[in-house]
């Protein structure tokens, strides 16, 4: 038997609308600790996990693991039946069930909708992610920060580089129509209201996809901060943590490299 | 010319 309750419904549509632009479909993998999914979008640029862990859950009960394989556009499509106050139930059987039941039920209780949602087989291949990579440069920026900085320069072109340097982060562009380029300095005082935070063991300049860094902009509203991890040669991780240790949405995004 | 590479390139299977 797995059982999971959402107080609000607000948790789980923010993580499906940050991930289903990237992933047609995936295992949402349920086990004791959580709720937890990685797919790599269609053109392998980009992988995408994300961790609900059960304590984001009011009522979490999940008797052994289960795999729900799990169509992303269907799955939305039914969580836009939940008012953001609604709690959201999800169950279903762990021998092999065919469909999981979504359950939504209003604040005072006197409306409570039920939907089936059909599960499918999905062949995906497990990728294993190093838990405590030893990156070279860690920033943290308010997460509209991020959102301004990328969906920006997107505008002018495909081809954005990162290079952090002791205490400044600078972000460029190449496009067609000509290039442009943001400097961001770590913020002085502690007590700032959205402070930048840069930690550089040693400067990094890298290339990436703007069309990526501006799709992971869709995870903007599941937190208030966001940090980018980079390591040169490397994929740049991006993560975007859920209040109280709730969870999180993390991308990797593979670099361009020059030919 | 820069080169896009793939994300599997980079983690192996699980």
């Amino acid at each position: 038997m797995f059982e999971a309750k959402l107080t609000e419904s607000t948790t789980i549509k923010r993580v499906l609308d940050a991930i289903k632009d990237l992933i047609q479909q995936a295992n949402f993998d349920c086990s004791a600790d959580g709720l937890s999914l990685q797919a790599m979008d269609t053109p392998h640029v980009c992988l995408t996990t994300m961790t609900l862990r059960s304590q984001a859950f009011e009522v979490y009960r999940c008797d052994r693991p289960l795999s729900m394989g799990i169509n992303l556009s269907s799955i939305s499509k039914i969580l836009k039946c939940a008012a953001s106050k609604d709690s959201v139930k999800i169950v279903a059987d762990d021998e092999g069930a065919d469909c999981a039941e979504f359950i939504f039920e209003n604040e005072s209780a006197d409306r409570i909708a039920h939907f089936e949602l059909k599960l499918m087989d999905i062949d995906s291949e497990h990728l294993s992610i190093p838990e405590d990579s030893d990156y070279q440069a860690i920033i943290s920026m308010p997460s509209a920060e991020y959102r301004r900085i990328f969906s920006d320069l997107s505008i002018i072109g495909d081809t954005i580089t990162i290079e952090i340097n002791k205490n400044t982060a600078c972000f460029s562009v190449e496009g067609d129509i000509g290039n442009g380029s943001l400097n961001l300095a770590q913020t002085d005082s502690a007590d700032e209201k959205n402070p930048v935070t840069i930690n550089v063991k040693e400067p990094v300049k890298m290339t990436f996809p703007g069309k990526y860094l501006n799709t992971f902009t869709k995870a903007v509203p599941i937190s208030e901060f966001v940090t980018l991890c980079l390591t040169d040669g490397n994929p740049l991780a991006i993560e975007f943590s859920l209040p109280d240790e709730a969870g999180f949405v993390r991308y990797f995004l593979a670099p361009k490299i020059d030919q | 010319k820069r080169h896009q590479m793939l994300i599997s390139r980079f983690f192996a299977p699980a």
